[in-house]
């Protein structure tokens, strides 16, 4: 169990930090995104 | 808190108590964990589909405007490889041909674009500010459109326009094609013995005659105009050079003083078109201020 909590740990704190890289990526898309939208029109 | 009021209330005898405990800790710690992990890892993969999602339309908004820039880019280079258009010129009427060049050119930006018609708007004012338009009276007899200005000018054409019957004469400067000056003279058509000369351009160069009133015959009055109209070409409007009337009263005895000559329509329209270009000059507005700034000075003096 021990084991089994720690590796969850690991994974939890992998993913969770994927997920922030992600949550950037977004941001950052979205930005350009509306910046060509406003170019456009 | 609540842990420890639990355990005191416990009256049975359970000698293991430590153990059970951490057990169920480790339990709920576990399933916490389990719980969190996919809860990110669904949040994960709800962003994941988002950002592609995003992605796809941020390609598809550039295409478009790759699109788009190229379409402008070829109309501007359309525009700009067309020969530009002649002004109809009676004696050529040769037809205007357009070369439409295909073919699109990668680097282009709408930056070009707006520097491209800023400079075409500049040279429009250029040109349309020095444009200047003066009446000459002349004698009934007098049918030619020449108008002794004291420039040469050499006449490339001669048309007839839809708003006046009598034919309207185009000069250009004798100087040409260093200097670029153009006049086009036409009887007026309120008044038939009025010429309206109408000045594009400002010469670059002296005067090659002199208007000397002792011995040329100036047949011409120029109408609160300048003393040489190539004055009012150079500056865009009537210059406040002082007016010259100089009739030769010996020719026809019937010509009377120019001041009691009535011209009603002309004399209306000199008066709007020389308000409408006083103001708008800005060396005049300067003289005024200065003319009015130094009475008031005056004033103050002789109060003091």
């Amino acid at each position: 169990k021990d084991k089994s909590a720690s590796e969850l740990r690991e994974e939890l704190n992998r993913v969770s930090s994927e997920n922030k890289k992600i949550k950037e990526m977004l941001a950052t898309v979205w930005e350009n995104y509306n910046a060509l939208h406003h170019h456009l029109e | 808190m609540d842990q420890y009021s639990s355990s005191l209330v416990d009256t049975s005898l359970d000698l293991t108590i430590g153990i059970t405990r951490m057990r169920v800790e480790e339990d709920s710690t576990t399933t916490a964990l389990v719980d969190e992990l996919k809860r990110v890892n669904a949040e994960n993969k709800k962003l994941s589909e988002m950002l592609t999602l995003m992605c796809d339309n941020y390609n598809v908004l550039r295409k478009q405007l790759m699109e788009y820039v190229n379409k402008s880019n070829n109309m501007a280079e359309r525009d700009q490889t067309s020969p530009p258009k002649k002004r109809k010129s009676p004696a050529r009427d040769d037809a205007v041909s357009s070369a439409v060049v295909g073919g699109l050119s990668e680097s282009s930006s709408t930056d070009q674009d707006d520097q491209y018609l800023c400079k075409k708007q500049r040279e429009e004012t250029v040109v349309k500010e020095k444009v200047s338009r003066v009446y000459y009276k002349t004698e009934a007899s007098d049918t030619t459109l020449v108008v002794k200005d004291g420039y040469q000018w050499r006449k490339y054409g001669q048309k007839v326009t839809r708003d006046n019957p009598s034919p309207r004469a185009y000069f250009k400067c004798a100087c040409a094609p260093s200097c670029s000056v153009k006049k086009k003279v036409q009887r007026s058509v309120e008044d038939q013995s009025v010429l309206v000369a109408t000045y594009e351009g400002e010469h670059n160069h002296p005067m090659p005659s002199q208007i000397d009133s002792n011995n040329g015959l100036n047949r011409y009055i120029s109408l609160g105009g300048p003393v040489a109209p190539a004055a009012a070409a150079s500056n865009g409007s009537y210059s406040l050079a002082k007016p010259v009337t100089t009739v030769d009263l010996t020719e026809s005895k019937k010509v009377t003083s120019p001041s009691r000559i009535e011209f009603p329509e002309v004399q209306k329209l000199l008066v709007e078109q020389m308000a409408s270009s006083l103001t708008k000059d800005p060396n005049f507005t300067a003289a005024l201020a200065a003319a009015v700034t130094g009475r008031l000075y005056q004033q103050n003096q002789t109060e003091k």
